[in-house]
């Protein structure tokens, strides 16, 4: 493995959004993923529609909250395309679902695993190199007061609330951390992104995390 | 400055503001708890953001709304091939 990677480096990974007053980091998780996943596969990197996850993902309830292995459960089940955030823009509401035809463009999901990478970090790393992003939980409840740094404490493992997308690693300094991408705007952390440290799961970081295929 | 800073509209009299600032108030404090395990040069840094006039509640309520879903244990790396 590479001691430093990050899929941003490869123009893969979209820029960080604000899910504003809605819970729909689940789907924000989810999509991006599949962004990245479709971007790396050769396509142009395209921003795909949230609120369509958001609205359709019937058994997760819309900006109430969700959970990314029922919505990746969804998308794989039903073999819905994701069209395109233009096409379908966030309101941060939860809407009706609007259908479109089964000619109509999109990008849908093959198949997806989901791990506890535990105690096997470096495996996760593996993981992140050979599949893209990933779709992971995590305790977030300090993160109301983050302005950014290596997280190291004030974070619990299996008490996940928040998902987020992992898009790289880097173990070149004396702290080896993850780069998370969270969905809350540029304004919070390192201009949207968050930096938790590796090994012992800290945040939870490794309790539940998944991998898309398209 | 910071609801200027973060576009916040309530009036100084209201009672949202009292609210808000009580808030403010109980942040301030947890941000001092916080940073008190950040001593070393790139550990994390906690203190006022877009968030700092919400209660823990509010917030929880707000962003934290992930379902907790078990995954299987990584049974690890294949080895043939």
């Amino acid at each position: 493995l590479p001691a430093r990677f990050d899929w941003r480096d490869k123009a893969v990974v979209s820029p960080v959004q604000n899910q504003q007053a809605c819970g729909s980091c689940w789907a924000f998780s989810v999509v991006g993923a599949m962004q990245s996943v479709h971007a790396i596969e050769g396509s142009t990197l395209e921003r795909l529609s949230v609120q369509q996850v958001l609205d359709c993902s019937y058994k997760n309830e819309g900006c109430n909250g969700g959970s990314t292995l029922q919505a990746l459960d969804w998308l794989k089940q039903t073999r819905v395309k994701l069209v395109l955030e233009s096409e379908y823009s966030y309101k941060a509401k939860t809407g009706i679902c609007h259908y479109f035809s089964q000619s109509h463009g999109g990008v849908a999901l093959k198949n997806f695993t989901a791990h506890d990478f535990g105690g096997q970090e470096k495996a996760m790393m593996g993981q992140l190199v050979e599949c893209g992003p990933l779709v992971a939980l995590v305790d977030a409840v300090s993160w109301q007061d983050y302005l950014g740094g290596i997280i190291q404490h004030h974070c619990s493992s299996h008490w996940s609330n928040h998902a987020v997308l992992v898009v790289g690693y880097d173990t070149t300094g004396d702290i080896p951390y993850w780069i998370v991408q969270n969905s809350w705007g540029t304004s919070w952390g390192n201009e949207g992104y968050v930096y938790i440290k590796i090994g012992d799961s800290v945040c939870g970081i490794a309790d539940s995390v998944a991998a898309v295929f398209l | 400055s910071f609801r200027e800073l973060f576009h916040r509209r309530y009036d100084v009299n209201s009672e949202e503001f009292n609210r808000r600032h009580l808030y403010f108030q109980d942040t301030m404090k947890r941000h001092k708890y916080l940073n008190s395990f950040s001593a070393a040069p790139h550990s994390a840094k906690y203190g006022i953001n877009q968030f700092s006039d919400l209660s823990q509640k509010e917030f929880r309520e707000l962003y934290l709304r992930a379902s907790t879903a078990r995954a299987p244990s990584f049974s690890g790396l294949k080895t043939e091939g």
